[in-house]
């Protein structure tokens, strides 16, 4: 099962921390930070990291794309350009590697979801995010999260949520839409679908360093007024995130791209 | 007494939340957001407002020039031109007054100070944070500021404040320096100052909302978590920040932008 997840958003949004928290993996202790002279070129560059899991019984080989230097210059006009040129180049590859022979063992290197990091000290989306999510979403399923969502009280994740919400609603930016659940489902099972569907954009505070409180051990970052639990769906939607992305609709996910994202590209392909 | 104070950075990093608990008052109700043609044109704009309050039986006209659009564009280029012409427009106006008849009654609307915000969740200076204090400094005394201080664990206030000291120091870049206190000061008194010197650059979390816990009313932010309480010296820098700026030194950063910055304007305008 090869799985493709593209991790955008400039740096310090607590990327990094969340994908080794979601994965149980450090995928980042060979990490390349921008240079100064990436900076001053204004350039985005791919990280990619694979790594071999076993989530619930089943072999997952998930590659991370990682896109240093984004929004990160002092002119983002090109930072999504790479986002986007990798993205094509993974479709172009397989409809190549479809049109050959060897059609048996195709390797699947496209990109099946990207976590669009929003900045959690805005008021909304801002420009540089409105004109990469208006390019990445017909090509890729986009999950928003807000990052280092602990700096914001309950009725400020609201208030940036809702705002959020309306700025890619009035500039018809589709992002990826979870699949309705079965209706044999039980009412509870329901329920819990609709609160985490509500939940979108997920506000996550992750960590990666462990806390030891009365013989309990958690992720959390310990202030001086208190102590973030990552795993305490009232203190960060960590564990909504985690259920909607690896429990839960990981192949919907994947059928989502070859049906909708790579058809698409194949559209634009074949129209050329 | 006239003083004006000029607040650099880009929204929503706790500016205006920070002024106005500084000076108790409500600066920003008519306050203009960017609007999506200025961030399009990145345009910085400049906004002033004048109160006057009595502080420590002083009556202080206070001028604060806020620049909302700073930082906000996708393109930053330009984004400190318009602080710089307006401090050496306010040098300008001041020069022409000096050189009038009427010197008895110049009105003095210099910049004596401009805190300039550097986001939280960076890793240190950014390049737009370098090349606008490599201009702001030889006009203004800087007094930088690292705001909503409050999502970072008291190591990460260290480990930032660090790298932005380092940042300063290898870009050659001049802050404004507190003067020595006196030396027939007790030790008390010495220490005191060392400590607030040693908090540069000042780490501070602020909010406009009253908290009431156990008969005790103060200012706070209620996380679920725990209440940052922004007086608490353990919590934030505010304290620190509000005792350097307006008790000790307001007097000193009007004589150093006399005698330093308005020196070397008049020394680049006579050159001309
Ligand atoms: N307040 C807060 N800090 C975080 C969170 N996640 C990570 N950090 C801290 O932010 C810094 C940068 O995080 P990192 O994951 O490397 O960010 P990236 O550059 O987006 O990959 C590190 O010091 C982290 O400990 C979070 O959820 N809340
Ligand atoms: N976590 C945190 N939030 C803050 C702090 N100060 C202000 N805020 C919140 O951040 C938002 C923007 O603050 P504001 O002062 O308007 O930012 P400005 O755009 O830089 O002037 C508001 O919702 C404030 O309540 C702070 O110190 N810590």
């Amino acid at each position: 099962f090869d799985f493709t997840l593209m991790v955008v958003g400039e740096s310090g949004l607590g990327k990094s921390t969340l994908i080794n928290s979601l994965f149980l993996a450090d995928f980042y202790n060979d990490r390349k930070l921008p240079t100064v002279s990436d900076l001053i070129k204004k350039t985005t560059s791919i990280q990619q990291h694979t790594i071999e899991i076993e989530e619930r019984g089943v072999k997952l080989r998930l590659t991370v794309v990682d896109t240093p230097g984004f929004g990160d210059s002092i002119n983002c006009e090109e930072s999504w350009k790479t986002c986007v040129d990798y993205i094509d180049d993974q479709f172009h590859q397989y409809f190549q590697a479809e049109s050959g022979l060897n059609r048996k063992h195709i390797q699947d290197g496209r990109v099946h979801c990207c976590l669009y990091f929003i900045p959690s000290y805005g008021r909304g989306l801002r420009q540089l995010d409105i004109q990469s999510l208006k390019t990445l979403q017909t090509r890729v399923n986009i999950i928003p999260v807000i990052g280092k969502s602990d700096i914001l009280t309950p009725t400020e994740v609201r208030t940036l949520k809702d705002s959020i919400l309306e700025d890619l609603k009035s500039n018809h930016i589709q992002i990826y839409q979870f699949p309705d659940c079965d209706e044999e489902e039980d009412e509870e099972f329901k329920k819990q679908d609709r609160e985490l569907k509500a939940a979108i954009p997920f506000a996550v505070a992750s960590s990666d360093t462990f806390v030891e409180v009365a013989g309990k051990r958690f992720r959390g970052r310990v202030y001086p007024w208190g102590i973030v639990e990552v795993e305490n769906p009232n203190h960060s939607d960590f564990v909504k995130l985690r259920t909607m992305l690896i429990q839960s609709h990981m192949h919907d996910l994947k059928e989502t791209t070859q049906e909708l994202h790579y058809e698409n590209f194949r559209a634009r392909a074949i129209a050329q």
